[in-house]
């Protein structure tokens, strides 16, 4: 699975999920990242994310607009919401985790296994790409 | 506050880290960055957060490094099924596709279904059918299939194979 998420300069959201699904699949099984609110959604009145993992736990936890909704509507910040979600997902038995953008800009990462790519950059000059 | 961010994922990790040697990790890494700077330059020079995405993720499905479009794993038939999807925080619009094989860039295809937008989600034949007309790219399974991807699904298969033989079924 490949994800982004971004804020442009006019405050827009986006956020976009492409996969391959996983390893010997049957039955035209689908996993998270296709589904809107499961493995990717944006909002701009909380975030954008997008997920990857074990997508049946994703879908059950419903984990992107969660992490939305948990901004919104609980004031947590990208990584206590992704933290949390992540936690959920754990505790459904799934792995995996996230990449999220605030309606103000901020990134965080939220995953709850090892061998996980990712990046980030902002007008900050922040720039890191790393595998976890 | 940054003005603009982006963020991306290459997946969870198909490669555990501790088979991760130094010539893989640059590979990685450096794919990510020709990724990240994509996206960071649309922000950079003013372009929507929409393109910054779509720059990163067509990137990376070309990357045979990743599981999305060339290099994607394989269905238990040898096949290939992608999944995508895009979605817009100003609007909430948002377009989907499921188990696609011939689409080049299948993020481009979940971005035609959002602007037709009379649907949200579209999957196999249909997603297909709705694909031909667009303009967007086709390509053949040779594209898309590679050598390490067909010798993982031979493991995985002859893994769960010997399952089902077992005191493990299918149902």
């Amino acid at each position: 699975t490949v994800g982004a998420v971004a804020r442009d300069i006019h405050g827009n959201l986006a956020a976009g999920t492409s996969t391959g699904g996983m390893t010997g699949k049957r039955w035209d099984r689908i996993g998270d990242s296709p589904i809107i609110g499961a493995g990717t959604y944006a909002d701009n009145n909380s975030c954008a994310v997008s997920a990857t993992g074990s997508g049946e736990y994703f879908i059950r936890a419903v984990v992107a607009k969660s992490i939305c909704d948990l901004m919104e509507l609980a004031g947590m910040g990208p990584l206590e919401a992704g933290d949390n979600l992540m936690a959920e997902v754990a505790e459904l038995g799934g792995s995996g985790g996230v990449i999220v953008v605030s309606k103000r800009g901020e990134t965080a990462f939220s995953f709850n296994t090892s061998g996980m790519y990712r990046g980030r950059a902002d007008s900050t000059g922040l720039n890191e790409v790393a595998i976890f | 506050l940054p003005q603009w961010s982006i963020a991306i994922h290459g997946g969870a990790g198909t490669l555990q880290r501790e088979a991760m040697t130094p010539e893989r990790e640059a590979a990685y890494s450096a794919s990510l960055q020709t990724a990240l700077d994509a996206g960071a330059e649309v922000l950079r020079t003013g372009g929507t957060s929409e393109d910054a995405v779509l720059a990163v993720i067509t990137l990376l499905e070309d990357d045979p490094l990743f599981n999305a479009g060339r290099g994607a794993v394989l269905t238990w038939d040898g096949g290939i099924s992608h999944d995508a999807a895009l979605m817009l925080g100003q609007n909430r619009r948002a377009g989907a596709i499921a188990g696609v094989s011939t689409i080049r860039h299948p993020i481009l295809l979940a971005q035609a279904v959002m602007q037709y937008g009379r649907h949200v989600f579209l999957s196999g034949e249909g997603a297909e059918e709705f694909a031909s007309d667009t303009p967007l790219e086709r390509a053949e399974s040779a594209w898309f299939v590679t050598p390490s991807r067909q010798k993982a699904l031979a493991r995985y298969r002859a893994h769960e194979i010997s399952l089902a033989d077992g005191e493990h079924r299918f149902g």
